[in-house]
Parts: C-alpha cells; sequence; structure tokens
C-alpha cells in the first residue's frame, strides 16, 4: 500500500488533489485489468468487455474530480465574504459527502487513512449543522418562480396545507359531492344483496 | 407567509439576491430573465387547465396550443437570443416537456451546422417561419446510443440521383423521437448510406414526411404516437417506418460528408462531426440535472421547514423536520450537488462556445476530448439527479406522492435522461475509451493537456495490483 497523501480535509484543494488521484489510479486499475486479460490470451474486445466494470468506476471517478474541481475553481471567482463561506461550505460538504460515499476507493488506492475516514464523518455532521441556518436561504438564491415550480410543497410562502386542501377540492372527482358510479354500480349492487 | 419559512429567511447570513446573480451569470441575467418570466406568468393566454386533470390527449393539445402561443410571442417581444429563447421556453413549460422541443433543440440546430450553403438558403427560412416543423430521427426500435447499430439504409440511385429510404426489418422503425408522432411534417433520419456498392455509416437526411398543408403522412411513410410513457405526457414521441422513400440527392445533409451526382463518396474531416449536435445537447443536459436537482431541493427542503412531526426531546413541541440530523443528511448534499452541477453546467456551455468557435475555424484537436467530457459528465450529473430526485421526493413524506407537490413530474419527466442521448453507461464507457487512451500516451511520455492531464503525474506507478 502507498504511503497515504496527507489529506487536510477541511482544505479543499487538499480534497481536489485526492479526487485527483483517486481517478488516475483508478484509471491505472482499469488499463492493468484490460493488461492481464491480454496476458490471458483474451482477444482486445473481449479485453475491454471483461474490464468494463472498472471502466465505468475510473470514468465515473473521473468526472467526480471534475465536478469538485469545478465547484472549487468557482469559489476563486466569488468575491462577496458571506457568499464565498456559505458556498464554501456546501463546497466541502459536497466533496466530503462524496469521499464518505465512496470511502473504500480512497483506502484501497491508499489515499485517505481509516482515522482520517472517521475524521470525514465527523466533519460531514459538522457541516450539516452549519448548513442549518442557511438552508431555506439557499434553495431561495435559485430564484424558482413558484409557478415555474408548481408544486403546492415547494411554494415560496410556505402556506402549504391550505393550498394542498384546495388542490385536493379542484380535482375533476370532486367536481360532484356524489360521483356518477354510486348510482350506476353501487346502488344496484345493493338491491341485488 | 408562513411564520417558520419567514424565521427560516431571517437566519440567513448572506444576500440571497447576490447568489442570485452568481448562479444566473449576473446581475444583467437575473434582471432580463425575472423579465422574461414576468412576460409569460402575466399573460393570459399562457393560462393552462392543470394537466393532472387532463386526459393524455387534452394534454398534447394544451401543449401544442402553448408552444404555438409561445412561438407567436417570441416574434412579437423580437426575442432571438438562444439562451432567452431558452429561458422563455422553460418558462411557459414548467415542469414539463413540449411537442415542439426537439424542432429547437435538434431539428434547426442540425441545419445550422450540417447544411451546406445552397442546402441553408432552401431549408432555414422554412425551418425558422415554421412551415417545416421539424424532429430529430436517430433511434430505432431496436438500436439507440450504438449508432453503428443503425439499420435503416439510404441507398443512393446514381439513374435518377435520389437517396431510397427504408426501414428493412421491424427493429430498424424509428422510435421514441418526440415531435415524431403526430407534430412534425418533417424528419432529420441518421441512416446508413449506401453508395456504389459500398457503405459509409451513418448520414443525416431531411425527409418530408407528412404533406405541408394536409399534414397528411406522405406515400411509403408510416407515422405515429407510441403510446403512453412513464412522463412526457406532452410529448407525441413517435414512430416512422420508411418503404422506399425516395429523396433527392440534395435531402443528404452536405457540409461535410457528400454524394456527388454520379454516385462518388467525398468523406468528412473527421468522423465525429455527426456528433457534434449530440456534443451540444450533452452539455445542456448537464444544465437541466443541476436545474431538476435545484427544484426537487427547493421543494424538499422548504417543505421541511414548515412541517412538524414527532419530538427530539420528550414533551416538547414537534420540532421541524429540517432539525433532525437524518433530514439533513438527506438534503443538504443534494443541495450542495445542485451548486455543483449548476457549475458544471456553466463551464459545459462556456466550453462547449468555445470549442465549437474552433471548429467552425476547422480546428477540430479538442473535439475528442470535449465529446469525451460531455458524455461523461452527462452520465454522471443525470444518475445523480435521478436518484436525488426520489430522496428530495421520499423526505415529503406522502405529500411527495401527490401530483400536487411536482416531485413525481419533476422526477418522470427527467428520468429519461439517463437513457436518451446516449445511455450512461455505454456514456461512461465511451470516456473511459478515451482516458486509457490519454492514459497510454502518458506512459508513453506525451505531455497531456485539459481535464486529463492529472495522468502525467509521475505518481501513478504506486498502486501495483497484486497477482492472486
Amino acid at each position: 500500500a502507498a504511503r497515504p497523501t496527507v489529506v487536510d480535509v477541511n482544505d479543499l484543494s487538499s480534497l481536489v488533489e485526492v479526487y485527483k488521484q483517486r481517478a488516475a489510479i483508478l484509471v491505472e486499475m482499469a488499463a492493468k485489468s484490460i493488461q492481464q486479460e491480454l496476458q490471458h490470451r483474451k482477444c482486445q474486445e473481449d479485453a475491454w468487455n471483461n474490464s468494463s466494470i472498472d471502466l465505468v468506476r475510473a470514468s465515473d471517478a473521473h468526472c467526480h474530480y471534475v465536478v469538485v474541481k469545478l465547484f472549487t475553481d468557482k469559489l476563486g471567482e466569488i468575491g462577496d465574504t458571506a457568499i464565498h463561506s456559505v458556498l464554501s461550505t456546501l463546497a466541502l460538504l459536497y466533496a466530503l459527502h462524496g469521499i464518505k460515499n465512496n470511502s473504500g476507493d480512497f483506502l484501497q488506492a491508499g489515499l485517505l487513512s481509516v482515522p482520517q475516514v472517521l475524521q470525514v464523518s465527523v466533519r460531514v455532521k459538522e457541516l450539516l449543522s452549519q448548513l442549518r441556518p442557511n438552508a431555506v436561504a439557499l434553495v431561495d438564491s435559485f430564484d424558482v418562480n413558484d409557478k415555474r415550480l408548481n408544486s403546492v410543497l415547494g411554494r415560496y410562502d410556505g402556506n402549504v396545507y391550505e393550498h394542498l386542501f384546495e388542490w385536493a377540492r379542484s380535482s375533476p372527482l370532486n367536481a360532484t359531492e356524489v360521483h356518477e358510479s354510486f348510482h350506476k354500480y353501487l346502488k344496484p349492487l345493493r338491491s341485488q344483496l | 407567509m408562513n411564520p417558520d419559512i419567514t424565521r427560516e429567511r431571517k437566519n440567513a447570513t448572506f444576500d440571497v439576491e447576490k447568489l442570485t446573480y452568481i448562479l444566473d451569470g449576473g446581475p444583467e441575467k437575473t434582471k432580463r430573465r425575472r423579465e422574461i418570466e414576468s412576460l409569460v406568468f402575466s399573460d393570459p393566454d399562457f393560462s393552462e387547465e392543470d394537466p393532472n386533470f387532463l386526459s393524455r390527449s387534452d394534454r398534447y393539445d394544451q401543449a401544442v396550443r402553448k408552444s404555438a402561443q409561445m412561438i407567436l410571442k417570441l416574434r412579437e417581444y423580437g426575442i432571438a437570443d438562444p439562451e432567452e429563447i431558452y429561458c422563455y421556453k422553460k418558462m411557459v413549460q414548467g415542469n414539463l416537456h413540449e411537442a415542439l422541443g426537439l424542432h429547437f433543440v435538434m431539428f434547426l440546430p442540425t441545419l445550422y451546422s450540417q447544411c451546406d450553403a445552397e442546402q441553408a438558403r432552401k431549408w432555414l427560412p422554412l425551418a425558422e417561419s415554421f412551415q417545416a416543423i421539424g424532429t430529430y430521427a436517430q433511434t430505432e426500435m431496436g438500436h439507440g446510443t450504438h449508432l453503428r447499430g443503425l439499420e435503416t439504409t439510404a441507398t443512393y440511385d446514381p439513374a435518377t440521383q435520389e437517396f431510397v429510404l427504408n426501414s428493412p426489418t421491424i427493429s430498424s422503425i424509428k422510435w421514441w423521437p418526440g415531435g415524431l408522432g403526430k407534430t412534425s411534417n418533417h424528419a432529420i433520419v441518421l441512416a446508413q448510406l449506401h453508395t456504389l456498392g459500398n457503405c459509409h455509416g451513418i448520414h443525416a437526411f431531411i425527409v418530408p414526411i407528412r404533406d405541408m398543408s394536409t399534414h397528411i403522412p406522405l406515400p411509403g411513410i408510416v407515422v405515429g404516437d407510441i403510446g403512453p410513457k412513464f412522463g412526457f405526457s406532452e410529448v407525441d414521441n413517435g414512430f416512422l417506418k420508411l418503404e422506399n422513400v425516395r429523396l433527392p440527392r440534395d435531402n443528404m445533409l452536405m457540409k461535410y460528408a457528400k454524394v456527388e451526382p454520379d454516385g462518388t463518396y467525398l468523406k468528412p474531416p473527421s468522423a465525429k462531426l455527426t456528433y457534434g449536435t449530440m456534443v451540444f445537447i450533452r452539455s445542456l443536459i448537464v444544465g437541466e440535472s443541476a436545474r431538476a436537482l435545484s427544484k426537487a431541493s427547493i421543494i424538499a427542503i422548504r417543505y421541511s421547514s414548515v412541517r412538524h412531526q414527532s419530538e427530539i426531546r420528550a414533551g416538547e413541541p414537534e420540532p421541524q423536520i429540517l432539525d433532525y440530523q437524518t433530514q439533513q443528511y438527506k438534503l443538504f448534499p443534494l443541495l450542495a450537488t445542485a451548486y455543483a452541477f449548476t457549475f458544471v453546467g456553466q463551464y459545459m456551455r462556456e466550453t462547449y462556445q468555445r470549442i465549437s468557435g474552433d471548429i467552425s475555424d476547422g480546428d477540430f484537436s479538442q473535439l475528442p476530448e470535449l465529446h469525451a467530457l460531455c458524455a461523461g459528465l452527462k452520465a454522471f450529473t443525470t444518475w445523480t439527479t435521478n436518484a436525488g430526485i426520489e430522496v428530495c421526493r421520499m423526505s415529503c413524506g406522502g405529500h411527495g406522492y401527490s401530483r400536487s407537490s411536482a416531485l413525481p413530474d419533476i422526477y418522470v419527466e427527467f428520468t429519461p435522461a439517463c437513457t436518451y442521448e446516449g445511455e450512461n453507461t455505454v456514456m461512461m464507457l465511451q470516456t473511459a475509451r478515451y482516458l486509457l487512451k490519454s492514459y497510454r500516451q502518458a506512459k508513453d511520455g506525451q505531455q497531456l493537456s485539459g481535464t486529463v492531464s492529472y495522468l502525467n503525474d509521475a505518481n501513478l506507478q504506486r498502486v501495483q495490483p497484486q497477482t492472486v
């Protein structure tokens, strides 16, 4: 196993580096899987197909690295201190949550130690609490008009239950108090029982 | 205003408006977007019946009515910028899709990018004035992402200087294209080109499918709607069976590849050029992932701030659901992902514009990387978003199952993104092909550029798989 890269779980550029190395190692593992298949006298196409799970994982890791990197790069463009702070918290949560969900990759690649993965879990919980006060403001920032969102639950004014009841009442099935099926089927049924 | 949500807004530690500007790409864009929104939302012509209470046919009818209104109003207001058109359409559609979608997003862009000068003079005025309403017929009943497997044939007849288009088998019937069933009168059909006894692979042909005045299907054309689906109720996804339909030679899009009158075939400069439209669409899909996940997050987080359930401390009033760590753990990483994908979507749009400019100047050098990156990010973002919308829906308890929440619509209208424009696993394998090629170049000492440059990293030799 390789010497674990020193990763500062609070430093986004350090996390970008660890995602980059995870991707590089998974690409290399996929390449070596193909190589081994070829050494077992498989043709190129079969070697590719017999390595496709590794290949998909390598691409997934590459894309994950690109997303973490682009999120981090974007922070460099944000001048407003308060916004930079809350977006940094989001970016950190995104990167650490990704490590938590794929910890096997990072451990297997020798990029993180078990104590570091445990540290990531603790840090994720802290970030959830940090974000709690800003959760509604962060979704408000998407600025999606109620008419476009078209959701009783997601209304800007939060008056969910009144409008849920109103929406149900407008359903065509409620156009009449007694649905015609009562007279057509249920009433005749009773008279035959 | 609900008191809980009012209090939540007071807790914010940053200026929401400023963050909106960043998400839009600047205050001017926010201002312009809101202007366009108000044009739509204050317009009585766009008032509609709740689609949840309509039949499929009525939903399609209402959608076409709104699309027709939208086209007239875009002209009336002089909205011509592609991004603003896109924004206007999104406002009109809400969480749903529209029958004319592919005319805008596939048919027109393909004509712009693949018509030679003479063809552009003929077809663009027809398409821009909606005389020709078009779609893009690539997928077949038995063939999708793997383009080389498409069976539809286009055989050149030098005697009449025509192509004969045919669906040779049941599995070759064009299947799924939006707007194909009842709306379009033309389709760009992808078919295997045969000329002088040779097959030259997939090329694009403009095929008239309905009479431009009566809208009746033309001879040799069997066309219709494929029936109800999981979602997309407003879209007439259709089927198209071609029975030896003859087309003039200049109905093959010939900006790049050409067939001479005698049947001689001239190759295009890059085999990937037919992919140009797909790369464009895939870069848009990344932005769609961000929008869908943002909407689902808005709904789940706002509702979680007004919904009270159970208790954290015995005897105390029911707390807001958002105070439970498990609810935060479900929703906040998805909120972070929505922001991440928004910024990735901005990057992809800028990158596509930059590289497609290079392509127009004849520089194809970055197309392979863009093609690979678009394929991978399309798969990565749509898989994550697809799962994320479902987490948001279930985080709303029973009401997430009501169509009034919009979460079922957001889910069923988004989930096809994992299979259309390239099935995700195939996309990941396409990206892997580029990664492995880059890896071998790095091993041979070549200096890589762009998002794969990390493969030059000297430390790559660290991990040696152990022989078992």
